[in-house]
């Protein structure tokens, strides 16, 4: 099956990515 | 010219908040909000008024245990000094660049390099698909290799459009324009609200602001 997702979107959901996790200190 | 690396020879602290404020999009109240945060997470293993690796992941993912290849990519980026940590300066600079009030052409320059693993100056395929799975084991998500594949045939398939098989910084921008969610982890909503969350940078505050 096709897949509608673009590459970067699905990278982009990584916790790693996901600076504001820096604001919970 | 924010962070130049011949700019400031030691590492500052808050000793200018005026200068910072100048150099990013923070006000000098917002600077200090900041360095509150800043003096939190560069304490947690060892209070030397720097971030260590150990301590960014541990701010990050609440251990220090996870390795990732984003927070490590991440890190790298905001150490424009190349030295193995992030003082103040090179902490609030980068994280300038996240502010919502910040220019898009900085977060797509910013989102670029961090996709540009190699630092070669373009995105590689190969590049892409490390990303991808190292995205799926982080979260524990199971896709094939084929559907793997074919998620990043269709993106090259629309952000390649030289057709050379590499994403390179003008595609990259092209892409990204038409999907402004591709930007959405480089803008920080919190950033706006830092004094509040912040507070007790009041009791330090070296300015009226």
């Amino acid at each position: 099956q096709p897949v509608a997702m673009n590459a970067f979107e699905l990278i982009s959901l990584s916790k790693g990515l996901n600076l504001g996790n820096l604001f919970d200190a | 010219n924010c962070c130049d690396a011949d700019l400031y020879k030691q590492p500052r602290g808050l000793e200018d908040p005026e200068a910072l404020a100048r150099e990013t999009v923070f006000s000098v109240s917002e600077i200090e909000a900041l360095y509150e945060l800043f003096k939190k997470i560069s304490s947690a293993v060892i209070d030397d008024g720097l971030i260590n690796k150990e301590e960014f992941q541990l701010a990050l993912f609440k251990t220090n245990k996870k390795e990732s290849l984003f927070a490590d990519r991440v890190f790298d980026l905001f150490d424009t000094k190349h030295n193995g940590i992030l003082d103040f300066e090179e902490f609030a600079c980068a994280l300038s660049i996240f502010h919502p009030n910040s220019p898009i052409d900085d977060k797509i320059e910013f989102s670029f390099q961090l996709y540009d693993l190699k630092q070669q100056g373009f995105i590689e395929r190969q590049e892409v698909k490390q990303m991808v799975v190292a995205t799926l084991t982080e979260s524990g998500m199971n896709l094939s290799d084929d559907v793997i594949e074919s998620i990043i045939d269709k993106t090259f398939e629309e952000a390649d459009t030289k057709h050379d098989g590499k994403i390179d910084k003008e595609e990259w921008r092209n892409l990204v324009l038409r999907h402004p969610s591709l930007l959405k982890n480089m803008t920080l909503q919190y950033l706006k609200d830092i004094t509040t969350t912040f507070p007790s940078f009041v009791f330090h505050s070296q300015v009226d602001d």
